[in-house]
């Protein structure tokens, strides 16, 4: 939904645990 | 308060210990309020809230460096959903400020900055936001006439280890969203003439949970690169 929140928080969890550098 | 508040609070010269105290619970605000209150907050108190930071950046005291954090702390909880993403994505001011606040001489307040620019770089997005943030990484170093990957290798050599893993995630980062081989080896190896050989050894010795993590995503995407050539 648009108004959703946590988008940063999301993201920073999955650089600092690698999975967001896991190749697709 | 009301976000139309806080933007006319932060329309008056508010110095030192007012501006600090004002940061602080509109930081509070961003990150306990609903999106609406955010949104409303909106253009409008982002472009006054990068003015601070823009103005601050300028100076060394203390409460100055203290309201610096708390802008960066602020500009986390506004991009904490999607139209506070996408406005401090559209302002021409929010990429290279984030990158001014890459300063080892606040390691503290230089650990969030490096994490948010290494959150940009990996956002699904139309632009291609890695160059952006790389883009403005260079501009800077060239103002400051220093190589474009100083601060961050400044920062490797910082003893606080969550700077030393903020650090190599924004390398990463950076690496990673670089579609091209070339480029990806290109920029591994310009942080590695600039000293990152010599640092890596000392910072693999330190144990290290989140350091690990990255020196892992380092070096198995070399390996990977390495293949692929």
């Amino acid at each position: 939904d648009g108004d959703e929140t946590g988008i940063m928080d999301g993201l920073l969890e999955a650089l600092q645990s690698g999975a967001a550098f896991r190749r697709k | 308060k009301s976000a139309v508040m806080y933007i006319q609070e932060l329309k008056t010269e508010l110095r030192d210990t007012q501006l600090l105290s004002c940061l602080e619970s509109l930081r509070v605000s961003l990150s306990n309020n609903p999106v609406s209150w955010v949104q409303t907050f909106g253009d409008e108190g982002l472009a006054l809230l990068l003015n601070f930071l823009r103005k601050l950046q300028d100076e060394k005291d203390e409460t100055a460096n203290k309201c610096q954090h708390e802008i960066i702390r602020c500009l986390k909880a506004f991009m904490n959903n999607k139209h506070g993403l996408k406005a401090m994505l559209m302002s021409p001011d929010g990429i290279p400020l984030l990158v001014r606040a890459v300063n080892p001489r606040l390691p503290h307040m230089m650990v969030d900055a490096v994490k948010l620019l290494s959150a940009i770089c990996i956002l699904d997005h139309p632009d291609n936001l890695q160059d952006r943030v790389l883009e403005a990484i260079t501009e800077h170093a060239e103002e400051q006439e220093v190589e474009r990957f100083q601060s961050l290798l400044s920062g490797m050599r910082k003893t606080n280890v969550a700077l030393k893993a903020g650090c190599m995630q924004l390398i990463n980062a950076l690496i990673s969203q670089g579609e091209e081989l070339d480029f990806r080896i290109h920029i591994r190896s310009e942080l590695m003439r600039l000293g990152l050989r010599e640092i890596l050894k000392e910072v693999r010795t330190i144990e290290n949970e989140e350091l690990k993590v990255q020196l892992n995503v380092f070096d198995d995407q070399a390996e990977d690169d390495s293949e692929e050539l």
